[in-house]
């Protein structure tokens, strides 16, 4: 038996709208210690993992291992029946065939169940070697989601410098060229608001636009966003999901041949 | 000109 509940179900609702667009289908691997998602895109560019750890659910059950693959166009629009401040459980059988979306309203005046078939598919999750970044940057979600935005009419490519000074993001084209430049904030009211380098040494890298503008579906998870580099290897973009997990993405970057 | 790289390439697979 399986059964996770949320009372927040809304961060439910947003780890899917950031997955939907970039991955059809993948499979929710379920334990004792919570849920996990590791999937490639369909061309192999970008890899995506999702952690959601059982002590961030109000009720969490997992008597035995268990792979859910979904197609995660449908669970997306299983997820829109529920309202934001639904409280959502899932629930499904050992080996069973379906899973169950339960959505209460906070008054339980309103119960709603949904059943969707699961699939069978193919698992191949990846090793993620430990890697020490080079940097680590965190800046407002929000401000990366306008840059990368921004940038993506210039060009199918952006370049993300970091030095000591600040970071910089840069794209060319047709059209011409725009850079823009974020320096360390010295001090902030909040510190969501804040941008934050931590560096070994400095590092540029290029990636494609349209990746990392799927990944900035995920801006409505978290205030703050995490992206780690080091030269020659995927950047790392994250987003925490409350204090319950998180959404990586990776990204390979583009390279001198 | 860059190539985009393959995650493939940097990820092992089990």
């Amino acid at each position: 038996m399986f059964e996770a509940r949320l009372v927040q179900g809304n961060l439910l609702k947003k780890v899917l709208e950031s997955l939907k667009d970039l991955l059809t289908e993948a499979s929710w691997d379920c334990a004792d210690t919570g849920i996990q998602l590791q999937a490639m895109d369909n061309s192999h560019v970008s890899l995506v993992s999702v952690q959601l750890r059982a002590d961030g659910f109000d009720k969490f059950r997992c008597d035995r291992q268990l792979s859910m693959g979904m197609n995660l166009t449908s669970m997306s629009k299983i997820l829109r029946c529920a309202a934001n401040d639904d409280i959502i459980t899932i629930k499904a059988q050992d080996q069973a065939d379906n899973v169950t979306f339960v959505f209460e309203s906070p008054n339980q005046e309103k119960v709603a169940d949904y059943e969707m078939k699961l699939m069978n598919l193919d698992q191949e999750h990846l090793g993620i070697p430990e890697t020490d970044y080079a940097a680590v940057i965190k800046l407002p979600a929000a401000e990366f989601q306008r840059i990368i935005k921004d940038l993506s009419q210039f060009g199918e490519s952006v370049v993300i410098s970091c030095t000591k000074e600040g970071v910089k993001f840069s794209a060319a084209g047709d059209i011409g060229v725009g850079n823009i430049k974020l320096a360390q904030t010295a001090s902030v009211d909040k510190e969501e608001e804040a941008v934050t380098i931590e560096m070994q040494e400095p590092v540029t890298l290029t990636f494609a636009c349209r990746y990392l503008n799927m990944f900035t579906k995920a801006t409505c998870l978290a205030p703050q966003v995490t992206l780690s580099m080091s030269p020659e290897v995927p950047l790392v973009v994250e987003y925490k999901i409350g204090d319950m997990g998180h959404v990586r993405y990776y990204l390979a970057p583009k390279i001198e041949d | 000109t860059k190539r985009q790289k393959n995650i493939l390439s940097f990820f092992q697979k089990p």
